[in-house]
């Protein structure tokens, strides 16, 4: 059975579900409790998972994905593919109060972000620097491309289209605990 | 990623996600985070869910407004999220992923699809009753 108030997240990211309480207790409302406890795990960057210097792409970069939601009003605010800018749920949330839209995305987001007074910062550490060089030791594998020449799964690109469409069966061999949205 | 929803103590819910997506991603790929209904989804009258695992596959589904849904015809959170895990199941039987859920009156539940290196989902709750964040787990469907 329930009790309010509640705090709930996927994760064992303890520190974040302190933090969403502990502004909960201090008046905080909802949106501000989940905005404080997402901002816990960027700063501290959660798992790897969440926040700077983690889940670097094909060149290198770190970018970030956000969202925040008011169950009342049923307004929105989100990024994605944003990058230099380590508070993405902040920038989310800006988004919500600041625009009449729902999602920005990539350099545009970024340019908001700036507008909205968040640092641009290099989101790559040598944790992530190190991530993508292991992988490009490995003939960049895993990777997420299919039906491209050359062979995706034994070299690294740049890729071309195959004429042959093979089909290939969903395995969660590339997402996983250690690399996961 | 972290997905987190929170219910004040007048039942105000909201949800958010926060993610740096996956690891050797194709630039300019978006997983299912920033998709409301879809990383996370709150409805004040019914509930609030987010979920985690392989966006590409998650977002599909949109499990998120889906558990929502389940609660507001009335099922329990836990039922809810275990509904999201097997609809996607039907289609990806091998998917990696996890949902939590909460229903207006505080009542929690968690699901996530079973694979051979993932038995169990763990989260954090925090409410009323405990002096600090107690960590949950759940077996994989």
């Amino acid at each position: 059975s329930g009790l309010l108030p509640l705090v709930i997240n996927t994760w064992p990211f303890r520190g974040a579900t302190l933090a969403a309480w502990q502004n909960l207790q201090a008046g905080g409302s909802a949106l501000d409790a989940v905005e404080k406890g997402c901002a816990w795990c960027e700063t501290n960057q959660c798992d790897g998972s969440v926040g700077f210097g983690g889940s670097p792409d094909e060149y290198g970069e770190t970018t970030l994905d956000s969202m925040i939601m008011d169950g009342d009003t049923m307004k929105v605010g989100a990024v994605a593919d944003l990058r230099r800018i380590k508070n993405a749920v902040g920038v989310a949330r800006k988004v919500m109060e600041h625009t009449k839209h729902t999602l920005l995305v990539g350099e545009s987001a970024t340019q908001f972000a700036e507008c909205m007074g968040f640092p641009n910062e290099e989101l790559s550490t040598n944790t992530s620097r190190f991530l993508y060089l292991e992988w490009l030791g490995h003939n960049c594998q895993p990777n997420f491309w299919k039906n491209v020449i050359p062979d995706a799964s034994k070299s690294c690109g740049p890729y071309k289209p195959s004429r042959v469409l093979k089909q290939h069966l969903h395995t969660s061999e590339k997402i996983n605990i250690h690399s996961h949205d | 990623t972290i997905g987190m929803v929170v219910i004040d103590k007048t039942g105000h819910i909201a949800a958010g996600t926060s993610t740096n997506g996956a690891k050797f991603k194709i630039p300019g790929r978006v997983g299912d985070s920033p998709i409301a209904g879809a990383g996370s989804y709150a409805d004040s009258t019914a509930g609030g869910a987010a979920a985690t695992g392989d966006g590409d596959i998650m977002m599909r589904f949109l499990p998120s407004y889906q558990a929502v849904e389940y609660m507001r015809k009335g099922n329990d959170p836990t039922l809810a999220c275990q509904k999201v895990i097997s609809r996607i199941q039907q289609y990806y039987p091998e998917f990696f992923g996890a949902v939590i859920c909460a229903n207006t009156t505080g009542s929690y539940g968690a699901a996530c699809n079973k694979l051979p290196e993932f038995s169990q989902f763990h989260f954090m709750i925090y409410h009323p009753l405990q002096s600090q964040p107690i960590e949950e787990k759940v077996d994989c469907i």
